[in-house]
């Protein structure tokens, strides 16, 4: 059940140049990315591939980014996979695989070439098989204590480079949902299912739909906010398994808006007293295990903050939540505790609805650039100094050419974002016209009807 | 829905995180674009790959054969203006309209609901027990007016609030309910004049419940839909 991208780390849309291409990388062949990785894997020579998602071909290269020459280049038709030997900065095991290109010892002495015999001489030469290229660390007689190689320095004939295991080298804080090193195996040593497949387990984590989660290749995760990082496993007989990772000892404050008032993006910092649910409903305590069960035990998540019974967010929901004191209500949202404004300042204020605004605020409230009234890009303009000379669409400023009741605004530089209003609010006493009341007849169309038989019927 | 009953509102699509689960309501006012409120959301420019909404279907989590349900990815996240607290949602592709699924109007511009007009709440959120509620739930409330609500609240209502009036009985919107639509009949459409918010309690029956007043923010929301 193991599939043999497991060996390969990915990078999507991606393409390695190589200037020049000596030797030229073999035609590329139709197949699979599972089928060009069993082909990589097999070829001595080859430690990357391409693979064309649209056309289902893959050219083999026998080089990685790290290859002297070669440089990455975006290419929106191809994904491209590299051996993760070449690529890790780290080893699994006694690093018998590692394929890096530290040439350093842990003493800092450079190391000897292998093909060199001073001023070390030795039996370890160079093979395609062996991997002893140039003067990179590496371990041909499965040392314990991992790579190694013979030294320039006359005097220390050969040295251990110190490289780390992979589970050393990138720690974790807190329940290492931010974890994005390369361990891919779990703590019994069963090797990880990749999460871009789903087999041997079906699961819900596709990368496309976190993409903020690193579900990368098979490396150890924590999407769903467990105790730590873990994976799904390549054993049809264990869905999933925690994984081994040292926790950071070095004090990293965690870059998190702890808030108390009010919760800002999805409330992970909220650290406030708000402890029933907006139905009244008094929240469960979370060191409590009724009348709801759950794993979110607080000395299990420090960092969370899971005190009490107040709303907290351990889990990256949409909201800060808790279980509900009501046993017929497992969780609830705690929609109703404010937002703290996201807004910048105001720098300047406007009358009425701005239309005559003449500053020269040139920013969003969301704090994004103004795009030039009399530029195309990011955004083709519908309005512009051409069409409305009068409206003093000057640079980049805000303005409100077409008397938005909002006040003055402006196209931004944000490629999402086509336009926004301004970091300018109504001067006070500024007489916007109160509602109107009611206007005269309205007429609608294409819109607002139903069956109404449906109503009373239902389904 | 606190109070209300089973009932059928073709607009009104409910929002669901990259886990597939429902946490708030919105309404379909083009065949790509849903209204509901900033407070859902965790900013203006969340990535919301992995969010859907779903339409056409009556039922909270319907099974796999429901006959007319929609699932839509949604594509990308608009704000209102400040104090709006709305947000348009741009969806992958356009909604299929069809019995299940329609349009509601907007309401002209700063266009006023006459008081004692009986508008309509709905959602698949929190029924506290009154409803089913693995199924959509509508809820009938009056418009109160805005000179009478403002007194009620001690002058705390702003321009960009519109109120109903409580009920005895306590109906009103809960948790999962909001971004939902407050539609009133007007010249025989239903017109979308609220937007569900948050609220401290649900279903009082002692204070006006609050929705955002949409006819003040028409105006935007043809811009966004026009740029």
């Amino acid at each position: 059940h193991r599939s043999p991208l497991n060996d390969f780390q990915r990078l999507r849309a991606t393409q390695l140049l190589a200037v020049p291409a000596d030797p030229p990388p073999p035609p590329p062949e139709r197949g699979s990315a599972e089928q060009c990785a069993r082909r990589c894997a097999a070829g001595l020579a080859c430690r990357a591939f391409h693979h064309d998602r649209q056309s289902q071909q893959c050219q083999l290269l026998p080089w990685t980014q790290h290859s002297p020459h070669v440089q990455l280049q975006k290419n929106i038709h191809y994904d491209l996979y590299q051996k993760k030997d070449y690529l890790r900065d780290c080893i699994v095991a006694d690093g018998s695989g590692y394929r890096g290109t530290r040439a350093t010892t842990e003493k800092g002495l450079s190391c000897q070439h292998w093909q060199a015999t001073t001023p070390h001489d030795h039996r370890f030469l160079p093979s395609p098989r062996n991997g002893l290229e140039e003067n990179y660390c590496r371990n041909p007689d499965r040392d314990k204590r991992g790579p190694w190689c013979y030294t320039v320095d006359p005097d220390v004939r050969h040295q251990s480079c110190g490289i780390k295991k992979c589970e050393d080298a990138v720690c974790m804080t807190c329940n290492g949902e931010d974890y994005r090193g390369t361990v891919d195996r779990t703590e019994s040593g069963t090797e990880c299912q990749r999460w871009d497949l789903q087999h041997p387990h079906k699961h819900p984590y596709h990368p496309n739909k976190y993409p903020d989660k690193g579900l990368d290749d098979n490396y150890c995760r924590n999407p769903d906010s467990s105790e730590r990082p873990w994976c799904y496993t390549t054993d049809p007989g264990r869905e999933r398994e925690y994984c081994r990772i040292r926790r950071c000892t070095e004090k990293r404050p965690r870059p998190l808006n702890i808030t108390t008032g009010c919760f800002r993006g999805k409330g992970e910092g909220y650290r406030g007293r708000v402890n029933v649910t907006v139905s009244g409903i008094p929240c469960q305590r979370w060191d409590a295990q009724t009348p709801h069960r759950h794993h979110f035990v607080p000395e299990k998540y420090p960092c969370k903050d899971l005190q009490e019974n107040y709303c907290r967010n351990p889990d990256g929901s949409e909201a800060p939540w808790c279980f509900t004191a009501r046993p017929t209500l497992r969780v609830a949202f705690c929609f109703h505790i404010r937002r703290c404004p996201d807004e910048l300042g105001a720098q300047e204020c406007y009358h009425g609805h701005g239309e005559r605004y003449r500053g020269h605020v040139g920013k969003t409230r969301k704090g994004i650039t103004c795009q030039p009234w009399a530029a195309q890009a990011p955004h083709v303009p519908q309005i512009s100094p051409v069409t409305h000379p009068e409206a003093h669409l000057e640079e980049n400023y805000c303005r409100n050419p077409d008397n938005d009741s909002h006040g003055p605004w402006c196209y931004t530089m944000d490629p999402r974002t086509p336009f926004d209003y301004c970091a300018i609010k109504p001067c006070s006493g500024s007489v916007v016209p109160s509602i109107l009341e009611n206007t005269d007849a309205v007429e609608f169309e294409q819109c607002g009807r139903r069956d109404e038989r449906l109503q009373r019927k239902g389904r | 829905i606190v109070g209300g009953q089973p009932g059928n509102s073709p607009w009104t699509v409910s929002i669901r995180n990259r886990a597939g689960v429902h946490f708030c309501g919105g309404s379909l006012v083009k065949e790509q674009w849903v209204i509901s409120t900033r407070q859902c959301f965790s900013s203006c420019d969340a990535d919301l790959a992995g969010y859907e909404v779903q339409l056409g279907t009556l039922f909270k989590d319907p099974g796999p054969g429901d006959p007319d349900q929609q699932t839509i990815p949604i594509a990308r996240i608009v704000c209102g203006p400040s104090e709006s607290q709305l947000v348009m949602l741009k969806l992958a592709s356009p909604a299929a309209l069809n019995s299940r699924v329609a349009l509601i109007c907007l309401p002209p511009e700063r266009y006023v609901v006459p008081a004692g007009t009986v508008c309509e709440i709905a959602g698949w959120g929190e029924t506290r027990g009154t409803a089913d509620g693995s199924v959509l739930n509508v809820a009938q409330l009056p418009v109160l007016a805005h000179g009478e609500c403002n007194a009620a609240l001690r002058g705390r209502l702003k321009e960009s609030e519109l109120c109903t009036a409580p009920l005895r009985a306590g109906v009103g919107a809960c948790e999962g309910d909001y971004g939902g639509p407050l539609a009133c009949l007007t010249a025989d459409c239903w017109v979308l004049e609220g937007v569900i918010t948050p609220s401290r309690v649900c279903a009082r029956t002692d204070q006006p419940a609050l929705f955002i007043r949409v006819s003040l923010y028409v105006d935007w929301i043809h811009k966004v839909m026009k740029m």
